[in-house]
């Protein structure tokens, strides 16, 4: 049997419209460890990874290992029907066609029950190398958002360069260009307002704002944002999840002609 | 100009 509860459903509902803009199906590996997915957009520009840590459910069961193919949009319509106080219970038997989901109000005297059919998906895994990024950086997730919203109005691709002073962001197209520089702050008690940046070697990359503007749909999980960047890979773009976990999503950089 | 590229020329099918 696989049973995982969750006090904060809320936290879950966010998790799906992180996900939602870039995934229409997805399995969820489930099992000792906790959940698990990886999955690419439907283009193959970007890869999602979530990882949703066993010890940070409120309750947690997974008797033998279960990988469960999911609709994304009929699991985010199922989570809008939950309340953001209600606590929820993910169950599925063994060899599950179906997964449910159980909602409860705090004081249990609403319980809501949807059955969720399975699909049988045929995913690629994709493995990932360790990679040591040249630079790294930490700064306020709504910051992060409100630049890709701003910078995309300019054009199809933004441009992120980071160096000792700090990161800058920038755009170009038919109407002129826009740049966004942010440098490092001091220490400040306010780590929820830092920008961080290490940094090996200065790195210059131009990413597709589209994908970036469904990336920051998981700003609600998180104050801070931490994007990895070496030459010519994946940036990384990761959201710590509470004390359960994260989601990282990696986009393939443009390259010039 | 610049184009796309693909996750998969950088992650391998494990």
């Amino acid at each position: 049997m696989f049973e995982a509860r969750l006090v904060q459903s809320v936290i879950l509902k966010k998790v799906l419209e992180a996900i939602k803009d870039l995934l229409t199906e997805a399995t969820f590996e489930c099992s000792d460890c906790g959940i698990q997915l990886q999955a690419m957009d439907n283009a193959h520009v970007s890869l999602v990874s979530l990882n949703l840590r066993s010890d940070g459910f409120d309750k947690y069961r997974c008797d033998r290992n279960l990988s469960m193919g999911m609709s994304v949009p009929c699991m985010s319509k199922i989570l809008r029907c939950a309340s953001s106080e209600d606590t929820v219970t993910l169950r599925a038997w063994d060899n599950p066609d179906t997964i449910v989901f159980v909602f409860e109000s705090p004081n249990r005297d609403k319980i809501s029950e949807y059955e969720m059919k399975l699909i049988n998906l045929d995913q690629e895994h994709l493995g990932i190398p360790e990679t040591l990024y040249s630079c790294v950086v930490k700064m306020p997730s709504q910051e992060f958002a409100r630049i890709c919203r701003d910078l995309s109005q300019f054009g199809d691709a933004m441009t992120i360069a980071c160096s000792k002073e700090g990161i800058k962001f920038s755009a170009a197209g038919d109407y002129g260009t826009a740049n966004v520089k942010l440098a490092q702050t001091a220490e400040t008690e306010n780590q929820e307002e830092a920008v961080v940046v290490e940094m090996k070697e200065p790195v210059k990359l131009t990413f597709s704002c589209r994908y970036l503007n469904s990336f920051v749909k998981a700003t609600p999980l998180c104050a801070q944002v931490q994007l990895s960047m070496s030459a010519e890979v994946p940036l990384v773009c990761e959201y710590q999840i509470g004390e359960i976990g994260h989601i990282r999503y990696y986009l393939a950089p443009k390259i010039d002609d | 100009n610049t184009k796309q590229t693909s996750i998969m020329t950088f992650f391998k099918k494990s």
